[in-house]
């Protein structure tokens, strides 16, 4: 009994979704962070965030075309998380770093979280 | 897999979406 284990196909298959959203091909979801909007994929989102997977584990809300977050939370935090849903790879600057932490304990992404403590950690 | 023998495929795996059509 043969396995082929493809090791880059995780990485493959994420590239071809966020190609599709920057294509704006067959997002379902726009989500509204203090008047910017994002499009994505339902899906990825809920495979990211514990938030996002609450929303749409919901039977009512899971229809929903749009999603208003918390008008407290900072567009850029919001972008820099999509960014790395989408890629694996999470863009930490100095500028940004409360934003992002913030916007991941909303998004209930716990390994973010824990990544931007030790960042800010390591800036002391 | 236990009992399985793995074995490592290195390549791209599946077609790269264009980033514009």
């Amino acid at each position: 009994d043969n396995c082929i284990q493809f090791t880059r196909h995780a990485s493959d298959v994420l590239l071809n979704f966020n190609r599709l959203r920057s294509r704006n091909i067959l997002t379902d979801v726009t989500i509204l962070v203090n008047r910017q909007q994002f499009r994505a994929h339902k899906t990825v989102l809920m495979a990211c965030s514990r938030l996002f997977y609450t929303i749409f584990t919901d039977s009512v809300k899971c229809n929903l075309s749009a999603i208003s977050l918390d008008p407290k939370v900072d567009p850029e935090g919001f972008a820099v998380l999509l960014e790395f849903m989408y890629t694996s790879c999470l863009s930490l600057k100095d500028s940004l770093i409360v934003a992002t932490l913030n916007t991941a304990i909303y998004l209930q992404m716990d390994h973010v979280v824990d990544t931007c403590h030790r960042f800010i950690k390591s800036r002391d | 897999y236990e009992g399985v023998n793995t074995i490592k495929e290195m390549g791209r795996s599946i077609h790269e979406i264009p980033r514009q059509e």
